[in-house]
């Protein structure tokens, strides 16, 4: 494992520990979409099927499964928890993410990475994480201020995807040497997605400002 | 095979 992809995974779980923080110290989730949430469950749900299948290492499984464990206890804060679920802006969070589903569905059965269930349902989980974070950003947008640990945590969720980019350009070099376009493209485009809030939300943090994003 | 060191990612 190299630097880039071992700093991505931290990132990646850094994010879900800010997240986590700010709903249980705060018993507030203002400002996070669980649309985007349910989605995450749903990407790691589809994505890790081969936990019974297949066998990487101890990180791996483990990772694994805090991925999806973390997933279905924020998304049950939010949807169940007495206190925190009264705190959901469910009225800003109005992305019909269902499309998102139907969509990337049927363009992983078009494009997938090999034709079985497990491979489209890898593809699918794949393209759905590169538009997942769309509901959130929607209603970031939509929110007259986003607090610190929102704003930290979808900043390390987009940080995330940016170092597997460099993860991936440097394992075609030194390890696979070999042109993986399903989760590139999709990585490139997840990546895209953040560039405005990236762009934001290091502005507010240079002029220790409020973050806040355009209508 | 296939899928090769492509799925040991998160």
């Amino acid at each position: 494992m190299n630097v880039f992809r071992l700093a991505g995974d931290m990132t990646h779980l850094l994010s879900i520990v800010v997240l986590l923080l700010k709903i249980r110290t705060t018993k507030s989730c203002a400002g996070i979409s669980l649309k985007t949430q349910e989605l995450y469950v749903l990407v790691f749900l589809t994505r890790y099927l081969d936990l019974f299948t297949r066998y990487f290492s101890v990180y791996n499984v483990l990772m694994k499964l805090i991925f999806i464990g973390t997933s279905v206890a924020i998304f049950w804060y939010m949807r169940y928890h007495k206190v925190v679920k009264q705190t959901y802006s469910k009225d800003l969070d109005s992305f019909r993410h269902y499309h998102l589903i139907l969509g990337c569905f049927l363009m992983a059965l078009l494009i997938p990475f090999d034709f079985s269930v497990t491979e489209v349902l890898w593809t699918f989980s794949i393209y759905l994480e590169a538009v997942a974070i769309l509901p959130q950003l929607v209603l970031l947008q939509k929110s007259r201020n986003i607090d610190n640990l929102t704003g930290n945590y979808v900043f390390l969720l987009g940080a995330y995807r940016a170092l597997y980019l460099l993860n991936w350009i440097y394992r075609f070099f030194t390890e696979i040497h070999k042109i993986r376009w399903i989760p590139w493209i999709s990585g490139l485009v997840q990546t895209a997605l953040y560039a405005d809030f990236f762009y934001y939300y290091i502005q507010s943090w240079r002029k220790h400002e409020e973050l806040k994003l355009p209508a | 095979p296939k899928t090769g060191s492509v799925k040991d990612e998160l």
